[in-house]
């Protein structure tokens, strides 16, 4: 089995 | 006061295709270099960087920065009242509530305004890093649909491995299996055609389906689309618009639990 992960772990807010 | 004048309409009617998938609202951020807009789906998974430069409009005025916070599927509806071979024209005032949108038949005989409410967004906005991907794809993206298409009649997810060779795109089901090879392949007579890959080290990253699918709905835009890979990072997909700008997707990848 695979889990997405979301983007805010790749990207940071600003 | 904004106002941005475009002669070829159709093509902000496609912009709008290509993002209402994934967005229903969206802040429309104007300045004089132009329009931009960043925004994640509900689920943030996915992100939509679009920007179309001022130079690429016919007219374009902007005399102090503006937000424009729109209902995606409202303005959708507006724009399905302009025709294809209408001249489109956006305008605002400086904090207005409100936004314009002019469509003139390209004989000038007929000229419709419709004015749309604006939202209050709280928007967040992203800073996404400089990175050196591992791959970067060019190919058709009309074959990138394509294969988005059929594989997700095989599987939620789709690899894509990407060696010099070329590119594999991976779906498994219960059903079964498919894959879909495509050699890199620059000595056509359209470059429009062409699979170029250029390859720093291999990579094979699984992503979604249905947002593959979603970011499809720019097909119409570009001729070419341009993926860009590395482990562990989200995946590019970029539609460049033709001396105007540029839509981009990012997609992080599945992970094994």
């Amino acid at each position: 089995t695979s889990k997405q992960p979301t983007l805010s772990k790749f990207f940071t807010a600003q | 006061m904004f106002e941005a004048r475009l002669v070829q309409g159709a093509l902000l009617k496609k912009v709008l295709e290509s993002i209402k998938d994934l967005l229903n609202e969206a802040t429309w951020e104007c300045a004089a270099t132009g329009i931009s807009l960043q925004a994640m789906d509900s689920s943030h998974v996915s992100l939509v960087a679009l920007n179309l430069r001022s130079d690429g409009f016919d007219k374009y005025r902007c005399d102090r920065n503006v937000s424009l916070g729109m209902n995606l599927t409202n303005m959708a509806k507006i724009m399905k009242c302009a025709s294809n071979d209408d001249v489109i024209t956006i305008k605002a005032q400086d904090d207005a509530d409100t936004v314009t949108f002019v469509f003139e038949t390209p004989n000038q005989e007929k000229i419709s305004d419709y004015e749309m409410k604006l939202m209050n967004l709280d928007t967040e906005h992203l800073g996404i890093p400089d990175t050196d991907y591992s791959c970067i794809v060019k190919m058709p993206s009309v074959e990138f649909q394509r294969i988005c298409r059929d594989l997700s009649q095989i599987g939620d997810s789709v690899v894509i491995s990407c060696t010099k060779e070329g590119v594999k795109f991976s779906a498994a089901g219960d059903l079964g299996t498919g894959n879909v090879k495509l050699a890199q392949n620059a000595n056509v007579d359209k470059e429009e055609e062409a699979v170029v890959i250029e390859m720093q080290e291999p990579v094979s990253l699984t992503f979604a389906c249905r947002y593959l699918n979603s970011f499809t709905k720019a097909t119409p835009l570009a001729p070419q689309v341009q993926l860009s890979m590395s482990s562990d990072v989200p995946l590019v997909v970029e539609y460049k618009l033709e001396d105007m700008g540029y839509v981009r997707y990012y997609l992080a990848p599945k992970i094994e639990d």
